[in-house]
Formats: C-alpha cells, structure tokens, sequence
C-alpha cells in the first residue's frame, strides 16, 4: 500500500519535471514528501522557471503559477488519464504564447482523454474538434448551439 | 468511457431542454460572460452527485433549480441526464451506453436513475468508484478553481494524489 | 459624525446603481447596511442583471462579478476621486465586450484621475494615451519599453 | 497630484535600474506572464508603506530585494522612488514635486527619504493622509484582487466605504 503509492508518487513527479519543462520551454518542477510519514504527510511543490532562481511559489506571477498548476494537472494525467476531463477557464491567467503551449498540450492528450473546455480564448479554440457557444438570446435563458464539427467548417 | 450526451433542462438558466451530443477529442464551449457556460460545469457536478450547494454557487441546494426572468415564471424541477459509452463494458450493465439521471423538485423531494431505473444517489456515486469519472479528483476543474492544485495546505493535493494512486 | 457618513453611503448607493446600469446596460444594483447600527454594521451588495431575477451574488458568473465589482469601484471614485490608480488585471474574467464597456469608463474618469492600468487585453491598451512594455530579455531580469504616446506612435 | 515617476533598482525582478515617466490620463503596462508587470504595482505599494511581506507575495520582507538568476548575483538592497506632482501645494511642501525613497538592505536595514532628506517610515504615511493615495482604500487594485470589494465579510467593505467617506 505504502510502496504502491510511493511508486505512483515518483511517476507524477518525474512527470510533472517533464510537463514543466514542456510548457515553459526550460526549467525545473518538483514534488517533495513533506517528511516520512508517506501515507498521511503533505507535499511541497517546488518549481523554477527557466534562467530563474529558485523561490516560493508565492513569489511567482498569476500566469506562471497557473501554467504551473496547468503542468501539475497533466503529470496526474499522464500517469492515470481519466475518461473525460471538463475544465472552466483554467487558463484564464495566461498570456496568448502561453495558451497556445497549453492548447498543443490539449491536443496531445485528447488521444487518451476527452476534454471539454469552457474557454474565452481563441487558442484553446483553434484546438477544439467542435465548438458549443452558449447564448442568451431571451434574458436569463441559455441556449446552446453547434458552432463548428470535426474537419469541417 | 467518454461523455456522449448532456440533457439539461429546468437546471439555474436552462429553463428550456438543452441537448449536447460529445464525441471523443476536445469540444470548447464559448459564448459571453454571464451566458451559461459555467452553469453547464455546474450541471455535470451535480449529476455526478455533488451534494455542496455552496461548491455550485448556491446557498442552498434549490437555489440550482431554474428561479424565473423578469418575463417567466420559475420552475418546479431541475433535471439532468448524463450519457456515458459503455462499449468496453466498464459499467457492469450490458448496455452500450449508460444514463445517470438526476431530479431535483422545489419540495424538496429528489430522483436519481440509471438507464431510466430508479435508485438511490449511493447507487450513482459507487456507479463511478475507480474509474476516475467524479466529484472528488482532478477530473473536473472548475472556473477559478486551477490554483487550488497548488494550494499551501499540502492536504488538499493529497487528496487528489490519492485519487490518482 | 454618522450623518457624514449617511450622506456619502447614499451618494455612493446611488452612484453604484448608475455605474451598474450604464456597465450592464440595465438592471439595477443596490447598497443596503446590514442593521441601524450604521457605523459598525456591514454592507450587503445587492445586484440584478438586465431581464434576470434578482438572485444572490454568488450565483452571478464570474464575469458579472468581475463587472459588479468594476461598478461599485467607480462608483466610490465618483464620489470621490483618487489622485491616482493603479488596476492590476481587474478586467480579467471580462469578455472582449464588457472590456470595451470598462475601457470606455476608464477613459471618462480619467479626467478626474490618473490610471495606471497592467493589462493583457487589447481594448484595455486601445484606451491608453501612453503604453509601456515589460520585458525579460535577459532571462529573470525585468526591462521596460515606452511603446506609445499620446496621439502619437 | 498625479504620479510622475517611478525608479526601480534591485527590487524583485528589476536588478537592473528602470525609470518610469507618467502623465496624466491613462497608461497601460503590458508583457509576457512573469515579465514583471505586477512586480511594479507591488513595489508602488511598497514605497507607499506597505509592511506586509504576504501582500507582496513574499514570506518575509527580504523576498524584495533582487535574489539573483542562474547568471546573475543577488543584489544587497532595493530601491524605489514614487515622484508626484505638488504644484497645486496639497503636500506642506515648497517644491512643485514630492519624491518619496524606499530602501532595504540584506541586513534587514531600512531607510525613508521624503525629497532626498531622511525621515521615518511614518513621515511617509502621514504624508498621504487624507489624500486617497496610500496602501489601504480603493487606489490600489492588485491581481486576482478586483473581487474582494465584493466579499462576504462585509466588514472589509466598510474599510473602503470609510475610506471614501
Ligand atoms: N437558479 C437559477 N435560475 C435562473 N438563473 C440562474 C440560476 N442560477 C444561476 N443563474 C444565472 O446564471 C448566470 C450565470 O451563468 P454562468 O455562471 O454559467 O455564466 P458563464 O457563461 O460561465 O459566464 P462567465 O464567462 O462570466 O464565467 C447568472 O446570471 C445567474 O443569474
Ligand atoms: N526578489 C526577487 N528576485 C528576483 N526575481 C524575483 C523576485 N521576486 C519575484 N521575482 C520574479 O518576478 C517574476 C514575477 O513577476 P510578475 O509577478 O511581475 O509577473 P507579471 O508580469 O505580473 O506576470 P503575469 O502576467 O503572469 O501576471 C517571477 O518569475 C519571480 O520569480
Ligand atoms: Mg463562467
Ligand atoms: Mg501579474
């Protein structure tokens, strides 16, 4: 039990170095047991951007913390995707160059994952196979339409 | 075992039947602030048996159930119908696709099924144990809600570790 | 003492159901102090968007929140205006066409006070006189270019 | 009363020196995420008097001063300079321009200047008083912050409305 998690623990971390190092083209992540207790302790993360020093993660902007949190999510994916996965803005702190790194990242993972993303960007758009657009043509009434499919228009 | 179809109707803004049909890849829903979108978010949570009326917004669990406009009346009944393919059999029925279906009447009284069946909310949750579809875990992100990954109070990633383990 | 501050809670209420209708369009929005006991008590916030029921706060989007917020900001600044003000992202959750709203109040108020605004959306920039570029050339080291002037390039 | 200038030098990500020159009206500051854009708000807060190390993102005062970068040393102190206009004379000041001096030093030192002469942190404070400008009140807006004017502990609301009052 202690061992399978422990085993688990160090495939996310060596994910999550790899996810980093992905979406911010350099750098280092980290994952730390707080202390011995395995089953019950906390975990540190620890995460440098490229050509940076190595600081508290307070001290990092919104973007690059959600970028890092967006890298953490995919390390848990990549060791265990999930069937489907539904995200609300989650990249919302992120400047364009960075949500197009996101975007491909989407597109990587879509082979093993479904994602459905609530966006206003139109980099996680350009990645979408189909595309809903929610409206409220009567006040206070949603109303859903197709806006794009698969290949076509 | 991905999400086919979203019915939702009588659900906070969606007081007409909304129909969504997915299919494997990446589908983005977009529209203005204030159209819905989060509300759909909303709509699988609850489905999936979320029981925080506070984790959708609301102070109470009604407050999900569609209130009325300044030019219609409110509902009676919230009700969502989850779709999900079960082609490689990992639900333990011998459909194809399996619906979880969730009611909920201002009175109070609440309706859960599967695949038209009544049953209880027991039933959809142990429906969904192991196969990382859920309330809990990493699989559903909601609006400002990605930072929490981080979180300084290292118990709340363990939590979703564990899930992943 | 307490009359001081009535008056001006009622000039803020006030302004605060203007700023919401013209950022919204319509509806109406409301201050309301929680009990008679005036210079202690809190503030309840009370907001309806345009043809919507008037509903608690937290079930707004996260964009009407952004924009009610916005609202009641102006709202006080129109009481009374700041030399100054220095806005980091307030616009974020905003769709391009309530940014356009809030840039427009931006370029009202400046007449009364100066903003300094840290932005990533285009029609926040649109309304600056003077655009200043931050930059990471060399790796962790922040650099700074004026990039527009007034009525200029 | 408006902002005229801004000289950063050794604060967070500014090792090198960098003046800023403000009109009237609006300006936008713009970059890449992690540029240092936000780094800027926090150190105008921070010339203004800020004491808490957590609202500018650190854990402890130090976390200001320029640390260094995989090819660059750390710095020994930071340094900012807030310059704002006078000629309506709203400060007790002859001088057409207010220049308030911020500095720290790695042994934990500190050091004020209004116009170029030593004062106390206080001095700097009482300065503002009554002007609107300062670390509490509504001028001052940091990231992810916009929504708290809508908290739910309505006591911190009536912190700006006193302060507009
Ligand atoms: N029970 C209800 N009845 C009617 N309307 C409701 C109900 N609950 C919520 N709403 C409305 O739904 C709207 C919020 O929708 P939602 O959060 O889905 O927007 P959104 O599309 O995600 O916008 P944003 O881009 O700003 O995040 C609010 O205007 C709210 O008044
Ligand atoms: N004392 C310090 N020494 C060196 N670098 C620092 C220091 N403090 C913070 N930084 C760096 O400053 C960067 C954050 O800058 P800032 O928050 O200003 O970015 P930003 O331009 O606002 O980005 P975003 O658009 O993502 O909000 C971080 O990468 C952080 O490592
Ligand atoms: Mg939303
Ligand atoms: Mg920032």
């Amino acid at each position: 039990m202690k061992e399978q998690f422990e085993e688990k623990f160090i495939i996310i971390k060596n994910n999550f170095n790899q996810t980093f190092k992905e979406l911010f083209g350099g750098g280092f992540a980290d994952l730390k047991l707080e202390n011995d207790d395995i089953l019950t302790c906390g975990i540190d993360i620890i995460v440098q951007p490229p050509g940076k020093k190595l600081q508290s993660l307070s001290l990092l902007s919104g973007g690059e913390r959600g970028l890092s949190a967006i890298a953490l999510l995919f390390a848990i994916l990549r060791m265990k995707p999930t069937p489907f996965c539904v995200l609300d803005e989650i990249e919302a702190a992120l400047d364009d160059a960075n949500v197009n790194r996101f975007a491909k990242f989407l597109k990587d993972y879509s082979k093993d994952t479904q994602f459905i993303v609530i966006t206003h960007r139109k980099g996680s758009m350009a990645a979408a196979d189909m595309l809903y657009g929610v409206t409220m043509e009567e006040k206070g009434i949603s109303k859903v339409i197709s806006l794009k499919l698969k290949g076509g228009n | 075992m991905y999400l086919k179809r979203l019915e939702i109707k009588g659900f906070k803004s969606f007081a007409d039947k909304v129909d969504l049909e997915f299919d494997k890849g990446i589908t983005a829903i977009v529209g203005p602030n204030g159209s819905g979108k989060s509300n759909i978010y909303d709509s699988i949570k609850w489905v999936l048996g979320e029981q925080s009326a506070k984790t959708l917004r609301g102070s109470k669990m009604d407050d999900i159930i569609f209130a009325g406009t300044e030019s219609r009346k409110g509902l009676g009944c919230a009700e969502v119908s989850l779709t999900i393919d079960n082609s490689k059999k990992m639900f333990p029925y011998d459909y194809s696709e399996i619906t979880v279906t969730r009611r909920l009447y201002k009175s109070g009284e609440s309706e859960y099924l599967i695949n038209n069946t009544q049953c209880r909310l027991k039933d959809i949750t142990e429906l969904f144990m192991d196969t990382g579809i859920g309330t809990d875990g990493y699989s559903l992100i909601g609006q400002g809600k990605i930072e929490e990954i981080l979180s300084s109070k290292s118990e709340d990633r363990r939590m979703l570790f564990e899930e992943a383990a």
